[in-house]
């Protein structure tokens, strides 16, 4: 749906609703819980590489989610907590590509420095 | 920034890029010229051009909107989530979600819909992937994942700059003006 300025979308599509949006329904989850909507969250994060494929993916608030869950934490500059909390969840339901953040099983988003800045300075120091 | 593993680029002899639309899109001259800005951005700081193509089989780069379960085995899912992908150099493919709101101009920040997308944001994005960037952790980059509705960031950020310069060098007529900080306009709440 093409839209020649910002106001000529129908007031119908305002009220439209993510597939995602089930995901705010998780937050507060935490490891070792067992929560219903747990298993299409690992299928979102498989999507996108944080986890391995499988095709067994359970309701488990496993180790597998947890570790995944603090991949992307560091990844997207959140406090690596590996819980769903608030700031994480809403990271997670907002629109973005399609393409895996970690291809191949290689993450190179984020080495975990917390200041990209310095990191550059330092190359350039070099 | 980060590169694709093996850091895929195109060739040195595919300096020059052609693109085309799919025709079944049936796309306005509006609508492409987004796109033609979108590649602008690029091509001034890298010593890549594009060219559109009405030859749709021949051109390097495939533009397409697609609803659903769209062939390449990445069904799109409807309004928000997964708004577009594209493929590694060399392929060339670059799919947008047909479900989308697409905001072709104007704007796109004073819109009142939540389910606004800013199509060039997207492109610009979308055409780093098709040059051999990955995603970036740097929240002002291009090149970072997501992107609310109702937000417009098509400015190339330094992060932006430095990978595609990595892969291509500079532009000789660049004069180094990326942002470094902030550069996306963006409404408050903007989240979808």
């Amino acid at each position: 749906h093409f839209f020649p300025n910002e106001t000529s979308i129908p007031p119908l599509l305002n009220s439209t609703q993510c597939n995602w949006d089930s995901f705010r329904n998780l937050s507060g989850c935490h490891a070792g819980e067992k929560v219903d909507g747990l298993s299409n969250l690992k299928k979102y994060f498989q999507y996108f590489g944080y986890i391995n494929n499988t095709s067994n993916f359970t309701d488990d608030f496993d180790e597998a989610l947890k570790s995944a869950l603090e991949t992307y934490q560091k990844n997207f500059n959140l406090n690596v907590t590996g819980e769903l909390d608030d700031f994480t969840v809403q990271q997670i339901v907002r629109p973005r590509c399609g393409v895996a953040d970690i291809v191949n099983g290689t993450s190179t988003m984020n080495s975990g420095k917390s200041n990209t800045s310095s990191t550059r300075f330092h190359t350039v120091s070099h | 920034y980060t590169l694709f593993p093996g850091e895929p680029r195109w060739p040195q002899s595919k300096r020059d890029l052609t693109y085309a639309f799919n025709p079944d899109n049936n796309l306005s001259d509006e609508v492409k010229s987004v796109f033609a800005r979108a590649f602008d951005r690029w091509s001034t700081v890298t010593p890549l051009t594009f060219t559109v193509t009405t030859s749709a089989n021949s051109a390097d780069i495939k533009i397409g909107f697609y609803n659903g379960d769209h062939g390449d085995g990445e069904p799109f899912d409807g309004v928000l989530g997964t708004l577009a992908h594209a493929f590694s150099p060399p392929n060339g493919r670059f799919h947008l979600d047909g479900a989308e709101s697409w905001v072709v101009s104007g704007d796109v920040t004073k819109s009142t819909s939540n389910t606004a997308v800013d199509l060039e944001s997207v492109a610009v994005h979308e055409i780093g992937h098709l040059l051999g960037l990955g995603h970036s952790s740097v929240v002002e980059s291009i090149m970072y994942p997501s992107i609310s509705s109702r937000t417009k960031k098509v400015e190339l950020a330094s992060d932006d700059v430095e990978g595609i310069q990595y892969l291509y060098g500079a532009n000789p007529s660049y004069n180094g003006s990326a942002t470094t900080s902030a550069s996306r306009e963006t409404s408050d709440g903007g989240e979808a």
